[in-house]
């Protein structure tokens, strides 16, 4: 995260491969579901034999037997309908619940998250230089109406994409964060409105960044959470 | 630090039993506390030539007898992994061969081979013993002759013949930079016995071999699991983590008949303006990372030093500054030009659609879609509605009359905003969207004005409990 500080987020999970290596973020959605990015999966039929999530830590390369750490191997990968940009992990089992690893919660069916409404990304990756990226680093984002952010954007953002405001200060995800929330505190709950997608330039000053829209996903993730 | 295991070949879960009932193997022997142990008792006893492991009970089971022994036969087992004397299972020779204990009973011309213990056609000195193994009539080298085993022929004509056993070096040569080498070597080029891939000392490592299936990570032979440039191993010299091992190159590029492994067979497709799976055929000329960062050139060593020379990795086509995958990662990356950036995978590529051409279209979200389509966007065959395997259906014609679950054809009955679905007929997959796509004439219903903006009502609350106490 660029731009960010360290911060704390228990439902933010970092997908690792077979080598232990942190490549992408992700989301604790359900005690055995992570939610990702489609650019972070390189198959959704093949197993991912020897990938797994870490949580419980905030740490980019936790010591063996670090306290709290829990590391749960990755079993099926669904991929989201066409554009989703979404891809569900289920894990092996479910993962302990407690201070340092929370769910986030999902937002209604189709919820619009109100321009303004802040909001917060969470990751491991890049910070260009902004801070050593050994630890966790959130940072908040303003949310922007798409309309707005379609001025800048010429019309490329998707209502199936949603974007925070680009601030002077070179702020927001980057490589390495992909897969990971765009958390907003709503009615005194976080909630996963948006899923971290590569965009073109990392923390462009001025420039509206686009996440993709979790809401209109909803009813995806819930049938197959009921449905598997 | 050589491991006892490192005289023995794994099988995992597997069970050789003998077909001879009057044949009793050895007893379990359950004192033991791993199966190095085992290898331990088993090595030095010339009549023990592989042993049963015992997952669970961490028994041992000594076996005078292998695969290759008559009237013996391989099972699967969840308990146990069998665990057999490398010469006498190896197809091909370390050094002269002295230690060849393999089955091969002709010469190098065909001439079948005279059983050891008979002095006709051919008169000679040799006495088998266990210690010899000069067995029936199978090639041996109890001479140390250079040339590898040899017998005595049943040919008047010709005495003794070598049997032009191939030297486990050049029985199986590199391609490219010898990911798929599945050779037995297992010396490093310095002659250094290499470390087991299923242990972790002298040296430590991520490379489990059930965590890289692909990349036949077995016992303890020359491998390439990481991308590096031909095949290597750790080695037992707690003082040398790994070298590379010495293997016969077969050229400079990739066959085109050679036997078509599951990964040649993906890499028969280079892609150039999309990748498949991990883009390890990506060819396209994209240079910048995800983030914009142009890349730094594969032939230059600043500001990233690397070892990812191009012309060490002929086939990985690491021309200019572009992005490629020439070790097997998550996706095409590239040194990046920052200074402070050593490496960024390049997501911006697009995946290439695994999805077929669409064979109709639904209106709103397909609830009342009553077309023939019966594929998944995958191209895979739809389920029955009425049948129960390889799903068990939670929507069944009877469960759901309205939504028209005939056949195995593409319905929505739950009505699913992404479209009609089905049952899929993949074991694996249990449902996926389908073939289909909005007809031209519709536009999804907006999510931004929606009629009534969905109010946010639910969520896991957090109970912030109000301290009762005063």
């Amino acid at each position: 995260v660029v731009g960010g500080h360290p911060g704390t987020s228990p439902w933010t999970v970092s997908l690792r491969n077979r080598q232990g290596q942190h490549f992408c973020g992700g989301s604790l959605v359900k005690e055995q579901w992570v939610l990702t990015a489609r650019q972070c999966v390189w198959s959704c039929h093949e197993p991912l034999t020897g990938y797994e999530v870490w949580l419980g830590t905030i740490n980019q390369n936790p010591q063996p037997g670090e306290a709290n750490l829990q590391k749960v191997p990755v079993t099926k990968t669904f991929c989201g309908p066409a554009g989703s940009q979404l891809v569900l992990l289920k894990l092996e089992r479910p993962v302990t619940l407690n201070h340092h690893v929370a769910r986030i919660c999902l937002p209604p069916e189709q919820y619009v998250v109100p321009p303004g409404t802040k909001c917060e990304i969470a990751g491991w990756g890049e910070s260009k230089g902004t801070s050593n990226n050994t630890v966790l680093h959130v940072a908040s984002m303003k949310v922007i109406s798409n309309q707005e952010c379609n001025v800048k954007h010429r019309g490329h953002v998707q209502e199936n994409e949603m974007c925070t405001e680009g601030l002077l200060v070179p702020t927001g995800a980057c490589e390495g964060d992909y897969g990971g929330p765009l958390a907003c505190y709503t009615h005194n709950c976080w909630v996963l409105e948006g899923l971290i997608i590569p965009n073109r330039v990392c923390a462009r000053p001025r420039w509206p960044a686009i996440f993709t829209r979790v809401s209109v996903f909803v009813d995806w993730i819930n049938k197959v959470i009921q449905l598997e | 630090q050589r491991s006892p295991l490192n005289d023995f070949q794994l099988l995992r879960g597997m069970e050789l039993k003998n077909l001879l009932h009057t044949v009793v193997p050895g007893p379990w022997q359950e004192d033991v506390a791993d199966a190095e142990e085992c290898a331990k008792r088993c090595g030095p006893l010339l009549d023990c030539r592989a042993f049963h492991y015992n997952l669970s009970s961490h028994g041992c089971q000594l076996l005078p007898w292998t695969e290759h022994s008559p009237h013996t036969e391989l099972h699967q087992s969840s308990l146990c992994d069998l665990f057999q004397k490398k010469d006498y299972v190896r197809t091909c020779i370390m050094d002269n061969g002295v230690g060849y204990r393999g089955t091969v009973a002709r010469t190098v011309d065909g001439l079948p081979c005279q059983a050891w213990n008979s002095r006709f056609p051919n008169d000679h000195k040799y006495r088998p013993t266990p210690k010899n193994g000069l067995e029936e009539n199978f090639c041996r080298n109890p001479d140390r002759d250079s040339r590898g085993p040899w017998c005595y022929t049943t040919s008047g004509s010709v005495r003794f013949q070598t049997c032009g056993i191939k030297s486990c070096r050049d029985a199986v040569c590199v391609w490219c930079n010898g990911e798929e080498y599945r050779g037995q070597v297992d010396v490093t080029e310095s002659g250094r016995e290499c470390q087991r891939w299923d242990l972790q000392h002298p040296h430590s490592h991520p490379f489990q071999p059930d965590k890289f299936l692909d990349k036949a990570l077995n016992d303890n032979y020359c491998r390439n699991p990481d991308g590096s440039e031909r095949p290597w191993c750790y080695t037992t010299d707690p003082n040398i983590e790994r070298e590379f091992c010495d293997l016969p190159s077969c050229g400079p590029n990739l066959p085109l008949t050679t036997k078509a492994s599951k990964s040649h067979l993906r890499s028969k497709g280079k892609t150039f303006n999309c990748f498949r799976g991990k883009g390890e055929d990506y060819r396209g000329t994209t240079n910048t990372t995800s983030a914009g960062v142009p890349c730094q050139r594969w032939d230059a060593q600043s500001p990233h030093q690397h070892r990812f020379v191009p012309e060490k990795y002929a086939c990985k086509d690491l021309r200019e500054n572009f992005c490629r995958n020439p070790d097997g990662s998550e996706a095409p990356w590239c040194f990046t030009s920052r200074p402070g950036l050593r490496v960024a995978f390049c997501y911006q590529i697009p995946r290439c659609t695994e999805e077929v051409v669409p064979e109709g279209c639904y209106h709103g979200s397909g609830e009342q879609y009553r077309g023939l389509v019966s594929k998944t966007r995958k191209g895979v065959q739809c389920q029955h509605w009425s049948a129960e395997t390889p799903h068990k259906p939670q929507f069944t014609p009877t469960s759901a009359p309205q939504a028209g679950l005939e056949a195995n054809y593409c319905r929505n009955p739950d009505g699913d905003s992404h479209g009609p679905w089905c049952y899929t007929l993949d074991p694996a997959t249990l449902f996926d969207y389908c073939a289909l796509q909005r007809c031209d004439d519709e536009q999804p219903p907006s999510v931004l004005d929606p009629p009534d903006q969905v109010q946010f009502d639910k969520c896991g609350k957090r109970l912030d409990k109000s301290n009762k106490l005063r």
